[in-house]
């Protein structure tokens, strides 16, 4: 199936 | 001391409504240059950032940075008392403000509010300037329409760009679907279809977000996709004059 992935994954946090 | 004044207060209640089924508490952030916010939805999925430039407004002033922690669904009830052809102007006096205040003026009346602000130590994201491979530009309420038909069909939408144009498909399990937009460079702008393929991409989203952020199509005629392979989809409407409104969505993998 299909994973729904966070977006913090792709953004680093300032 | 910090002052905004919005020409077309209807555009400041049109974008509160387009993000305020997707973030709870806001940071609005006021400094030389306009007013800003960028906030995660509660689950982390995705990322709405606002950017309006000083240039937009009636009136700007901005002495000091100014961090401004608020409710969207408070924010929400104070807008609900102004009209939308009122002009809106934000305002506060000291440099760490605990409440934002909000006058509407109309041709027959003025109303002030004072919002109380709360301190929100959210985190930041950094989001990377991206050169996305695939840019698509497309009326906005055929993207809104496009989301909802498929949404009742699947929860996750797939996109598909190639040089032919962009293409959206749902498999589920009454069956399944897909709409491919055709590219048209019709001289009327809202109705133009743009795509930059440089890579083709195919992507799967959770279309609920999209359908709750398609609210802003109030804010523009056209809406663009910028997308890049395993990378957040960026949905962006231009705000005429000011600035944008942006929602980043995590795309949904194959595990």
């Amino acid at each position: 199936g299909l994973q729904q992935t966070k977006i913090n994954k792709y953004f680093s946090q300032i | 001391m910090f002052e905004a004044k919005f020409e077309d207060g209807g555009l400041f209640k049109k974008i509160v409504e387009a993000i305020k089924e997707l973030v709870k508490n806001v940071n609005l952030e006021a400094n030389g240059t306009g007013i800003s916010l960028q906030a995660m939805d509660t689950s982390h999925v995705a990322l709405v950032a606002l950017q309006l430039n000083e240039k937009g407004f009636k009136k700007y002033r901005c002495e000091k940075s100014l961090t401004m922690g608020l409710s969207i669904e408070n924010l929400q009830k104070i807008l609900k008392c102004s009209g939308n052809d009122d002009q809106i102007t934000l305002r506060t006096q000291d440099e760490e403000p605990t409440t934002l205040s909000f006058t509407f003026e109309s041709k027959n009346r003025i109303s002030e509010f004072q919002l109380n602000l709360m301190s929100l130590d959210q985190e930041q994201l950094g989001v990377p300037d991206t050169e996305y491979s695939s840019v698509v530009r497309m009326p906005s309420n055929e993207f809104t329409k496009i989301c909802r038909e498929l949404g009742n069909i699947n929860e996750a939408i797939g996109i598909e760009t190639s040089k032919e144009g962009i293409k959206f498909y749902v498999k589920g399990d009454i069956g399944e679907g897909q709409v491919s937009v055709k590219i048209n460079d019709t001289e009327k702008p809202e109705e133009r279809v743009e795509c930059e393929v440089d890579e083709p991409v195919n992507l799967s989203f959770a279309v609920r977000y999209f359908n709750l952020f398609n609210k802003a199509s109030a804010l523009s005629s056209q809406v663009i996709l910028s997308m890049s392979q395993d990378q957040p989809l960026v949905i962006e409407y231009i705000i005429e004059e000011m600035g944008s409104l942006k929602l980043y969505l995590a795309p949904k993998i194959n595990d």
